[in-house]
């Protein structure tokens, strides 16, 4: 099954 | 003193409407370049980069780089205040912790002003690294809202399935399923009706259907989009708004558990 991942995990806080 | 005007109102109210179902708020930043709003949905699956160029304006005036939190439901209903083919102003004084709209009249018999307190907001700012996308796809605006939305009515996620020879999009669930394909056009009479796919490697992912209705709410902006795609990566879809910019949404895509 999938789970909506988060755009944290790809990006990175500047 | 930060001082930007557009002859035409119609622009930015379609912006609002582009992004007011995804942000209750946002920053937006200005600076010689222009005026830029980055902002994540609360939940973190997706973000919305807006970039309007200063050369785009009709005036453009930015002594010092000015970060202005605006609630974008205020906003939205300042807006509404004006007529499309009024000419809007947006002004600023530096420090300032109000932003002003003017709204002129073409006949410029009616001038209105409308003051809106601004939001001290800690907003993070993500670093979206450059990518080479496996697939580019740009096709009808239109074209892409209706997908979404009949898809949505099957499954709360959509799988979009991109090779050479076209794009597939599929909903399936309680229902029944559904399956929308899209060939690459042939002969393009017309630019704005043409799909136009760009493929280095297939690619297939699965993104919650809310959120792209969400992104279509920006359709009135541009007659194509383009969606850009990767392995594992954030779907990019990006509607360009005339000659001002472009308005881009992040989305995150659903992962194997």
């Amino acid at each position: 099954s999938q789970t909506q991942g988060r755009l944290d995990s790809f990006f990175k806080v500047i | 003193m930060f001082e930007a005007r557009l002859m035409n109102a119609t622009i930015l109210k379609k912006i609002l409407d582009a992004v007011k179902d995804l942000l209750n708020e946002g920053t937006f930043d200005c600076s010689d370049s222009g005026i830029q709003l980055q902002a994540m949905d609360n939940s973190h699956v997706s973000l919305v980069s807006l970039t309007l160029r200063s050369d785009s304006f009709d005036k453009f005036r930015c002594d010092r780089n000015l970060s202005m939190g605006m609630n974008l439901g205020t906003m939205a209903k300042i807006l509404k205040c004006a007529n499309n083919d009024d000419t809007v102003t947006i002004k600023a004084q530096d420090n300032a912790d109000t932003v002003t709209f003017m709204f002129e009249s073409q006949n410029h018999e009616k001038v209105s002003d409308y003051e809106m307190k601004l939001m001290n907001l800690d907003q993070e700012h993500l670093g979206i690294p450059d990518t080479d996308y496996s697939c580019v796809v740009r096709m009808p605006s239109m074209e892409f809202a209706r997908i979404c939305r009949d898809l949505a009515q099957f499954s709360e996620s959509m799988v979009i399935c991109c090779t050479k020879e076209g794009v597939k999009f599929s909903a399936s669930g309680d229902l029944g399923s559904a399956n929308v394909k899209l060939a690459q056009t042939s002969n393009v009479d017309k630019e704005e009706e043409a799909v136009i796919i760009e493929m280095q490697e297939p690619v297939t992912l699965t993104f919650a259907c809310r959120y792209l209705n969400a992104f279509t709410k920006a359709t009135p902006l541009c007659n194509q989009v383009q969606l850009s795609m990767s392995a594992d990566v954030p779907l990019v879809v990006e509607y360009r708004i005339s000659d001002l910019g472009h308005i881009r949404y992040y989305l995150a895509p659903k992962i194997e558990e």
